[in-house]
């Protein structure tokens, strides 16, 4: 089966859309079959992408729902998608009498993933039951931590969170990572944040720092990831370096 | 009774809690007695203000659950605060049986706003129990609106789901503006955004815009509000104009 990664963190705006975009993207450009999975309402990995309103026929909530789905071409040679809508956001009400709400996810996710390699599940910003089935489905999670004060108060509620599907659902989920992003190099609070994780995280932080860039903010609305749309930006070329690192954390460099 | 508006966007980190801090601080300031809602179980607008948890005595999971509840005072003369803990993300779960779910704050808020001419509810990045809560028990909604790609994609869904409680519960709810923030000069996206915004939503943009500005980012971690931290900088600047422009159209000014 695919290695399976939740991007996920409670903390809105801190780059979980983006890192599964353009990880995802620069995945699949070294010919990794990389399936994402578009598990936030607000359907902004669907649409970076450039997936079209009118094309989400078959949907993560379809997904949820236990119904047959189809993932869809991104344009991007080895990248597909599974979109997400609006409705998503009706799902915890659908299933609140169902004993295994928690657990659709990872029941439904190998009838879309025969043939990948990767798949990078983008979270909604809460630890709902949408991020929940994220984190069962998951080998393991993945943590945007933006490099702003409030970044790190966040982050033990999170771990808890991990710890609690561990103890209860599954034993095998653990930390893939946590990576910094927006890093302002001008800015002390960037420095500060990076020291303080490293020292209190250690080896989870990835040694990749995705810088704060203004071609990675513009590259959605040409409906492309950054590092397609302006592969020599430092965002770019920093997601490339990512990529290259995640390969040999998860032993498929 | 006073002016209760919620501060809401499921887009995460468009500066809602910023917004909360800010503008309930340079209210005060004035003069103008405020009591800020954390209601977002992050707790950030109380770490904001530098409400340490041991101090979360009493908060806003204990209003919703119909408990006596003293707002705290934040070291800023005529601004208050109940703060917000982790345990206000079980809500959901604990009023799941309770027909009245909706109304929760709505009926607790009389009690705690006594002598307060400005009530502020900071909202999680979600539109779930929390946020309907704040939307039904305000009587308008403030809309902080990022400058960049994915801002506008979901402000379609939050004016459904205003429109929905008007319908439903709340016949006076109106939507009491936008403010666009993090508006960065330089960036193209930037002045795109707000060309589209006051094209597509005229008159509910304010005029005030809060610029990107690092000292806004910094101040939290000195748990100050900016207008306090850095007056003379360009986003206490801008927060100043928006307390102005703010008590104009709500009539006190
Ligand atoms: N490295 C970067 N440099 C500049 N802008 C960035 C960077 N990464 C992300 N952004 C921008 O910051 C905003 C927030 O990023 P993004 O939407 O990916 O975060 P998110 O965690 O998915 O948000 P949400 O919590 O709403 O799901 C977006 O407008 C995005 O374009
Ligand atoms: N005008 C600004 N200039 C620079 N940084 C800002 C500005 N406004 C907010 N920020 C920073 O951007 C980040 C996001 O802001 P904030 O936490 O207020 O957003 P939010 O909408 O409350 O997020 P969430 O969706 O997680 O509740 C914070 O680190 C904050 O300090
Ligand atoms: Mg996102
Ligand atoms: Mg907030």
């Amino acid at each position: 089966p695919p290695a399976t990664i939740a991007i996920a963190n409670q903390k809105g705006g801190v780059g979980k859309t983006t890192t599964a975009i353009n990880l995802g993207a620069a995945l699949a450009m070294r010919g990794v079959r990389t399936l994402i999975i578009d598990l936030d309402p607000q359907g902004n990995a669907s649409t970076g992408l450039g997936i079209a309103n009118e094309a989400r026929e078959s949907t993560s909530h379809d997904l949820l729902a236990g119904m047959e789905v189809e993932p869809l071409e991104t344009g991007i040679e080895h990248l597909s998608i599974v979109p997400a809508t609006a409705d998503l956001s009706s799902i915890d009400v659908e299933l609140a009498d169902d004993a295994r709400r928690a657990v659709r996810l990872r029941e439904a996710l190998g009838r879309v993933s025969r043939e990948t390699d990767v798949v990078l599940i983008d979270c909604p910003p809460s630890l709902n039951l949408l991020t929940v089935n994220a984190m069962v489905a998951a080998n393991s999670v993945l943590v945007p931590l933006q490099c702003e004060f409030f970044a790190l108060e966040g982050l033990s509620q999170l771990l808890l969170t991990v710890r609690e599907i561990r103890r209860t659902i599954s034993p095998r989920l653990r930390i893939e990572g946590v990576v910094l992003t927006m890093y302002d190099k001008r800015n002390n609070l960037s420095r500060q944040v990076e020291r303080d994780a490293r020292e209190y995280l250690e080896d989870l932080v990835f040694r990749t720092v995705i810088p704060r860039n203004v071609r990675v903010s513009e590259a959605p609305s040409f409906a492309r990831p950054v590092v397609l749309y302006d592969p020599r930006s430092a965002g770019a070329k920093a997601y490339f370096d990512l990529a290259q690192e995640f390969l040999t954390r998860i032993d498929m460099a």
